[in-house]
Parts: structure tokens; C-alpha cells; sequence
């Protein structure tokens, strides 16, 4: 009788641009203000005020959906040796982000050993190398194109005899669409469970903030050939991207996010909080 | 896929021959979507459908075709319009050395597309000089060395010092060498770093480069436009390399540089080995980016 109660155009325009500026994608703006118009009254869909408030609920919602008891941390499981794989597409921040988890980890008492299994791109090795001095762990490596799966297998049987009780594989990056290689990482996978439990108990996908709605793919794709991936570390939030295709990743995979790389520096990891990304987001 | 979600948009339209108002916006409602979902900006894309639009309306249908294959078949035109000039070179020196600054996001492909034009200037029958200048990175250097060693081409680098300092002697030394094309490795810089921004403007102040180029990864968002903008505005950027181009971003971002900065899309990385960089196509972009 009044027609369809919807927020206002120029509200509805005003919040699509300022999510799809933030990359959260087109169908997913237009799935958050669907819900909007459902969830809100009549006359507070035309308060800017309630209706932003009710946008970033929304989101928020989406970002918590994968955040369960189940995810899995060094912290809640007992298995030794812990295997956490690192995994991506290039350049995205995934030697630095292992990097950083290393000293966190270290400062947490736990003793990780990073595995150097990106044998491929050149330097990686040494770049690895050097981080693990910074960050003061042991380090398992090869000879630049040799097999990464013998570095994973050589990194588990460092921990396991006793060297430490947490091995962090760095891969190289690689783009999703390229089968040989993502047939590789699923290789890299398997080995790591040979003589560790339950091994890799983590794997984290790396995505740059500054990516747009590719990432979605990737992390699809990573998925798939990984049967499965544990969560995200979403890269450079220090830049002016706002990392917003997250949102639609957790609304399709149920991932959670789980850090988010602020700067090139050791210390530049924080753990990831929704409702301030969200605040970010919008802001 | 976007040539049939116009369809059914025309699907009422068979047989007549204009384009009425209304049939277009909604037609480019499907085309703003598209060019969403394919990063390009925001506000590029109300500018480019506003454009588009204005043609649309109106326009006969061109013969053979069906109202929405004319729809794309302009968008296609004005996109590939808009993404400019087929052929780019790299601009020579008229006094040698020619020098080549590649600047860019954290990540972004720098080191990589150094060694992949040092190798095209090479087969060209010129004579390059890489230089190792970004003295942050761990393992910069080495990557940058391993690189040449693999094309046969020499890396100048002076370890930790002063990046300007190393790329003003690398210039020197090249005058002195013979090499006629000096390609200098930046460390991944954000736009909004004051300091290290500064650093660039220094070392263009001080090399007086002959083109500085942005490195950017096709992957790049909605952000696209604020990293070239601000790049051309403080630094001035002469063209741009569009990297990781053989995964399957749509590449929006190509569209959105383009826009903001006008400057041209030179080359396009299309992988990992040194072999891989190719001339940018205009067409093939269009195309790619309408999905
Ligand atoms: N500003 C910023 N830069 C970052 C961040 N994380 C990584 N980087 C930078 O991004 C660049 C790439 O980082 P890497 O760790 O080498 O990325 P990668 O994924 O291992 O790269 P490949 O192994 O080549 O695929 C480096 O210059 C890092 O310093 C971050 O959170 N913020
Ligand atoms: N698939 C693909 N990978 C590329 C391409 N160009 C570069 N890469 C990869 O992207 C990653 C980053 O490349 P780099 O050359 O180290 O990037 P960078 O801009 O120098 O990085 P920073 O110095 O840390 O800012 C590496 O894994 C490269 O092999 C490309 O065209 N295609
Ligand atoms: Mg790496
Ligand atoms: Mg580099």
C-alpha cells in the first residue's frame, strides 16, 4: 500500500560507494542492504545514523560467522609437532607475515621453526633466512631448486627431534589459476602430515589488502585445492585500501580472519577485531 | 556473463531500431555492475557510463546485431578508447644514458619487471645496467643479482647505502662502462609514506630519469586510483606496467590508472619468467575487463 519499505536513494547511494570504495563487492552491498531494508522500521530507514549502525552490524555479523571454538591455534591444540602452512598468491606479504608470526609466537613461549620451501623464487631462501635471525628461531632450508616437500619433511623431523615444537612453511606465491602449481602446494600439503599428527593444523591464506574482488577467487580456489583452509591474514591495511572483499570471502567460505599485517616491520601484526575493521570500513 | 543479462534486458526490443532512454540506463546498470566486478573504480565508472550513455541513447542499432551486442559493442569502442594508444615504448635518452626508475606498492612486481626490461633492452642489441636500489628489503640485492646473473647482465650495487647515492654513482658508472640504459629497483613504497616518498623525489631530483614507470599488480582494487594519482602527483609517472596479468583479475584497475593519471599502460607482466612481459593491448584489455 505505502510500496516496498526501502532507505531512501540517496541514503542507498551515499553507503553503495562508500562499500564498494572499500572493495566490498557489488553483490555483497547489495545482499548487506537487502538485509537492511528487511531488518530496520520504516521511519528508521531514513535515519543515516541507525541505518549505518545497522550496516556495520550486518558486516560485522558476516566477519564472525567463521570465528567458531574450532578454529585452530597453537594455543587450543595439544598436537606436536604444530604445522602451520602460509600459502598465496605472489607477493601478497607471506615470507614478512611468517616473519611476524614467528616472534609472536617466540614471545609466546612456543619454539617455531620456519621451513624454507619456497624454493623457487630467487632469494626467497636468503630473504627467509635473514628474518629468522631477526626473529631469533631456527630455520630449515635447502639448496634454491631442490623439492619443497623435503623441506617440509626435513623441517617436521627437526621438531620432532626436538628442535622445536612449531613449524611455519613458507611456499612461493602462485596464482590460483595455475594447476601445476597449485597440484604442488596440495603435494606440500600431504607431506607435511607424514610423521606429524594431524598436520598442518593451520592454513592461512595471504591476501593484500589492496587486492580487489580477485581475492575472492583466490581464496575459492586455495580452498579447494587445499581441502580446506583454517584463515586469512589480510596484508598492508597500513596503505589507504580497506581490504573490504574480506567481508565477502567470510560470507561465502565462513573464514575467519584472523590477523592483519600493518607495516614491513617484525612487530607489524595485530590480532584481527571486527567491529574495528568494520568502524574502518566505513569510516 | 554479461552479453546475456543484456539480452534479457532487450529481450522486448527485437525488431526496433533505436535505442530508447530507458532501455539504455537499464542497460547500464548491467554494465556498471560488470565494470564493478571488475574493479575498475567507482567514480570512473559513473563517469564512463554517463559517457557511454550519452551515445547509447538514441543510437541506431548497428545492423547484424541485437540491441545488446550494440550496447557492448560501444562500451567496447569507448573503453578501448579510453584505455589509449596500442604501441608504448620506452622513450630513449637523446643523450646517453637512458634511465628508468620503476616505482610501486610493496609487492607489486619492481624487482621482477627490472630483469624482464633489462632482458628486452638487451635483445634489442643495447646495453643495460641494472642497479640494485632498494636497501630495505632483506635480500633485495640478492634477488636483483640473481636475476642479471641469469640474463648475463650486470647489477650495480652499492650494499646499504644511501639508495639515491647508489643511483646517482650507478648513472656515473655507466657514462663511464658504456651502458646505455641504467633500469633502477626501488624498495615498495606506500604513497601515503611521507619519508620514503621523499626519498623518490630525491633520487629524481638527482638522476633526472628519462622515464619513471609504475609498477602495478592487476589485482588492484577500488585503492587503484589512489596509488596512481598519488604517484603521478608527487612524483610524475611516464607509463605503467600492469603486472601478474596471467592469473584471472578482470584488471578494472588498468581502466581506473589510466583514467586518473592518463598516462599509458607500456607493458603487461604475464608471469613469472623473464621471458614473460608483452605490449599492452588495448582491445585485449577491453574485452577482459567487460568479462
Ligand atoms: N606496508 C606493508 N608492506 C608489507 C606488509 N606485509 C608485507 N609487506 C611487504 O610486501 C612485500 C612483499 O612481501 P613478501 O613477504 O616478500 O611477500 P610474499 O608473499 O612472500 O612474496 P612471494 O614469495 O614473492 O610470493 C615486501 O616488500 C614486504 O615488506 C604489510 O603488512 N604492510
Ligand atoms: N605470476 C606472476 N608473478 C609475477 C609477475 N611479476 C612478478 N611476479 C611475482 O610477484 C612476486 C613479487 O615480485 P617482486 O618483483 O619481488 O615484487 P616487488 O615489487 O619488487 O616487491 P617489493 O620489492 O617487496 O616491493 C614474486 O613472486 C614474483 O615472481 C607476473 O607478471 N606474473
Ligand atoms: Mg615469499
Ligand atoms: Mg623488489
Amino acid at each position: 500500500f505505502l510500496g516496498a519499505k526501502k532507505m531512501s536513494p540517496e541514503l542507498l547511494e551515499e553507503l553503495e560507494e562508500a562499500l564498494i570504495l572499500a572493495d566490498v563487492g557489488f553483490d555483497t552491498v547489495e545482499k548487506i542492504v537487502a538485509k537492511v531494508n528487511e531488518d530496520l522500521q520504516r521511519k528508521e530507514l531514513s535515519r543515516p545514523d541507525v541505518v549505518k549502525n545497522s550496516v556495520k552490524e550486518a558486516i560485522v555479523e558476516i566477519l564472525s560467522s567463521g570465528v567458531t571454538p574450532n578454529v585452530p591455534s597453537i594455543e587450543n591444540t595439544k598436537q606436536r609437532p604444530y604445522v602451520s602452512l602460509i600459502v598465496g598468491v605472489n607477493g601478497t606479504g607471506k615470507t614478512t607475515t611468517i616473519a611476524k608470526l614467528a616472534h609472536r609466537y617466540k614471545q609466546m613461549r612456543f619454539t617455531p621453526i620456519l621451513a624454507a620451501a619456497d624454493t623457487f623464487r630467487a632469494a626467497a631462501i636468503e630473504q627467509l633466512t635473514i628474518w629468522a635471525e631477526r626473529a631469533g628461531v631456527d630455520i630449515i632450508a635447502h639448496k634454491e631448486g631442490g623439492s619443497p616437500a623435503a623441506v617440509v619433511f626435513d623441517a617436521v623431523a627437526a621438531a620432532n627431534s626436538g628442535k622445536g615444537e612449531m613449524v611455519i612453511v613458507d611456499t612461493a606465491g602462485r596464482l590460483h589459476t595455475k594447476k601445476n602449481l597449485m597440484a604442488e602446494l596440495a603435494k606440500i600439503r600431504r607431506v607435511a602430515a607424514t610423521n606429524a599428527e594431524g598436520a598442518p593444523h593451520e592454513i592461512l591464506l595471504v591476501l593484500d589488502a589492496t587486492s580487489g574482488q580477485n581475492a575472492i577467487s583466490q581464496a575459492r580456489q586455495f580452498s579447494e585445492w587445499l581441502e580446506g583452509l583454517t584463515g586469512i591474514v589480510l596484508t598492508k591495511i597500513d596503505g589507504t585500501a580497506k581490504g573490504g572483499v574480506v567481508v565477502t570471502i567470510a560470507d561465502e567460505l565462513s573464514l575467519p580472519i584472523l590477523f592483519l599485517g600493518t607495516g614491513e616491520k617484525i612487530e607489524d601484526l595485530v590480532r584481527f577485531d571486527a567491529r574495528a575493521f568494520v568502524n574502518a570500513l566505513i569510516e | 556473463n554479461l552479453t546475456l543479462r543484456l539480452q534479457s534486458v532487450f529481450q522486448k526490443l527485437k525488431g526496433k531500431g533505436t535505442l530508447s532512454e530507458q532501455d539504455v540506463s537499464r542497460a547500464m546498470r548491467e554494465i556498471r555492475r560488470a565494470l564493478l566486478q571488475a574493479d575498475v573504480n567507482f567514480k570512473v565508472v559513473k563517469d564512463f557510463i554517463a559517457e557511454v550513455e550519452t551515445e547509447a541513447v538514441g543510437s541506431d542499432v548497428f545492423s547484424g546485431l541485437n540491441p545488446g551486442q550494440h550496447v557492448i559493442k560501444l562500451v567496447n569502442q569507448h573503453l578501448i578508447k579510453l584505455l589509449g594508444e596500442k604501441v608504448s615504448k620506452l622513450k630513449v635518452a637523446s643523450k646517453p644514458p637512458t634511465t628508468v626508475m620503476l616505482v610501486g606498492l610493496q609487492g607489486s612486481g619492481k624487482t621482477t619487471a627490472c630483469a624482464k626490461l633489462a632482458r628486452l633492452i638487451k635483445q634489442a642489441h643495447r646495453f643495460p645496467l641494472l642497479v640494485a636500489a632498494d636497501v630495505y628489503r632483506p635480500a633485495a640485492i640478492d634477488q636483483l643479482e640473481k636475476l642479471g646473473a641469469k640474463l648475463e647482465i650486470e647489477v650495480f650495487s652499492r650494499g646499504k647505502q644511501d639508495p639515491v647515492k647508489t643511483a646517482t654513482e650507478a648513472v656515473d658508472y655507466s657514462r663511464q662502462k658504456g651502458w646505455d640504459t641504467v633500469i633502477i629497483d626501488t624498495a615498495g613504497r606506500l604513497h601515503i609514506d611521507e619519508e620514503l616518498m621523499n626519498e623518490l623525489k630525491m633520487m629524481k631530483q638527482k638522476v633526472e630519469p628519462t622515464e619513471i614507470l609504475l609498477i602495478a599488480d592487476a589485482m588492484t582494487g577500488q585503492d587503484a586510483v589512489n596509488i596512481a594519482s598519488s604517484f603521478d602527483e608527487q612524483l610524475g609517472i611516464d607509463g605503467v606496467i600492469l603486472t601478474k596479468m596471467d592469473g584471472d583479475a578482470r584488471g578494472g584497475a588498468a581502466l581506473s590508472i589510466r583514467a586518473v593519471t592518463g598516462k599509458p599502460i607500456k607493458f603487461v607482466g604475464m608471469g613469472e619468467k623473464l621471458e614473460m612481459i608483452e605490449q599492452f593491448h588495448p582491445d585485449r584489455m577491453a574485452s577482459r575487463i567487460l568479462g
